[in-house]
């Protein structure tokens, strides 16, 4: 997974 | 998932008791205004993303309720008459610098992507986070006690991230290649922050 995919939490 | 969901609304729950107890007895007395400072630098370092991740209705919303509730208890406790005169500077004394300072080595050191100005801040809100609630901890100890809505406030806070711990677990088990090490770490420190409160707190609900 890239970084941006990843950022899927708050 | 479910437990994420919970984190989530326990977080949104927490900002929502605060604000509930400084409109209701008009004081902002024993809450620190540095750590309610730091969680606006948090959001806004970490949702600049805002304008081009979007991953889910639910993100972006999230992200924009977080920034605006967290910059309204800033401004109610700066400029809120009468709340703004209720505000102890000299209780609130954590030296906030030596949290941020760090944080920004940090976040310029270690990040997903060392080339990007994103990712630095978004690793930077990361850290921040995890120690933003030290300085409000501090105050609580300061004055003693800490008044009941109060401590529901951090208790929320606290519940928020272990929630976050339990749905990182239960992701790295049922998402193959989930893997989030600065998340984690970090997530695991914020915990720790804690322990003492929960502690505190339930022991003294048990004698309620």
């Amino acid at each position: 997974k890239n970084a941006a995919e990843k950022k899927d939490e708050l | 998932n479910a437990i994420r969901l919970a984190g989530d609304m326990s977080h949104m729950a927490s900002f929502f008791v605060l604000l509930f107890k400084i409109n209701k007895s008009k004081s902002v007395a024993g809450i620190s205004l540095k750590t309610q400072e730091l969680y606006v630098l948090v959001f806004c370092t970490r949702y600049v993303d805002i304008f081009w991740n979007h991953l889910s209705l639910y993100n972006s919303l999230m992200k924009v309720i977080f920034i605006a509730l967290s910059v309204m208890i800033v401004y109610v406790m700066r400029r809120g008459v009468p709340q703004r005169s209720t505000y102890n500077p000299e209780l609130d004394s954590f030296p906030h610098h030596w949290l941020v300072l760090p944080c920004v080595l940090l976040g310029v050191a270690i990040n997903q992507d060392p080339t990007s100005p994103f990712e630095m801040a978004w690793a930077f809100s990361i850290y921040l986070e995890a120690v933003a609630i030290m300085p409000q901890l501090h105050m609580v100890q300061k004055h003693g006690e800490a008044e009941n809505l109060t401590s529901h406030y951090i208790f929320l806070l606290g519940l928020y991230r272990v929630f976050y711990l339990v749905n990182w677990v239960y992701r790295y088990m049922t998402e193959d290649g989930y893997w989030q090490a600065i998340v984690w770490v970090s997530g695991a420190v914020q915990a720790v922050l804690y322990l003492d409160f929960f502690y505190n707190y339930v022991k003294s609900k048990q004698k309620d």
